[in-house]
């Protein structure tokens, strides 16, 4: 369920920093005269523009996925039953829970990406948001994928776990499989 | 291309555009 998803990257912290620098972009972007004529207050921008990017953000998932699962569906990742399956395993339920901030960030960065490109392209006069785009440090060193990653290697590394690194061999195959179709 | 007509619902937020 991407909508699930997409509100769950928002609530981590990442989204929530990523949130608040968009309420900035916004407070700092929108006209007066016009939030006066609507009786638009500057605190209301924030929670609304995020409703905007949730809903927005989940539409790119949406599209992005669909033709992502039309194209592995004509050419199925062999061992995509047995990957389903090392998923009931403990040590693979928790490395999946760990790498939860990895996700998270990934889909916050994907869909800020687009909406700065998109915004720029089309000429709305709307700050960028991703800390990529405008350089901005200290909001690109709260992003967790880094430090995610780190944590992930070590976890792996150290288990003992045959159904933790099936399932890390056969993801890294199905990865492969999805990039090359 | 995902984002195209999301400038309408940022001008309900006094974000202009063009």
């Amino acid at each position: 369920d991407k909508a699930m998803l997409v509100r769950e990257a928002f609530a981590s912290p990442y989204g929530k920093a990523l949130t608040a620098e968009l309420g900035k972009s916004l407070r700092a972007s929108a006209d007066p005269a016009c939030l006066t004529d609507k009786a638009l207050t500057a605190d209301q921008l924030e929670p609304r523009g995020r409703d905007i990017v949730i809903t927005w953000g989940t539409r790119m998932l949406d599209g992005a996925f669909a033709l992502i699962d039309r194209q592995t569906s004509d050419n199925p990742f062999a061992s995509a039953a047995e990957l389903e399956s090392l998923k009931s395993s403990a040590d693979v339920k928790r490395y999946l829970a760990m790498e939860a901030p990895m996700r998270q960030a990934k889909i916050l960065d994907l869909i800020f990406e687009h909406f700065d490109r998109y915004n720029l392209i089309s000429r709305v006069r709307l700050g960028a948001v991703s800390p990529l785009a405008t350089g901005n440090e200290a909001l690109l060193r709260l992003n967790p994928a880094d430090a995610t990653e780190e944590k992930l290697e070590e976890f792996a590394g150290k288990s003992r776990s045959k159904a933790l690194k099936r399932f890390l061999q056969l993801s890294e195959q199905a990865g492969a499989a999805q990039a090359a179709s | 291309t995902f984002f195209k007509g999301v400038e309408t619902d940022l001008a309900e937020l006094c974000i202009r555009s063009g």
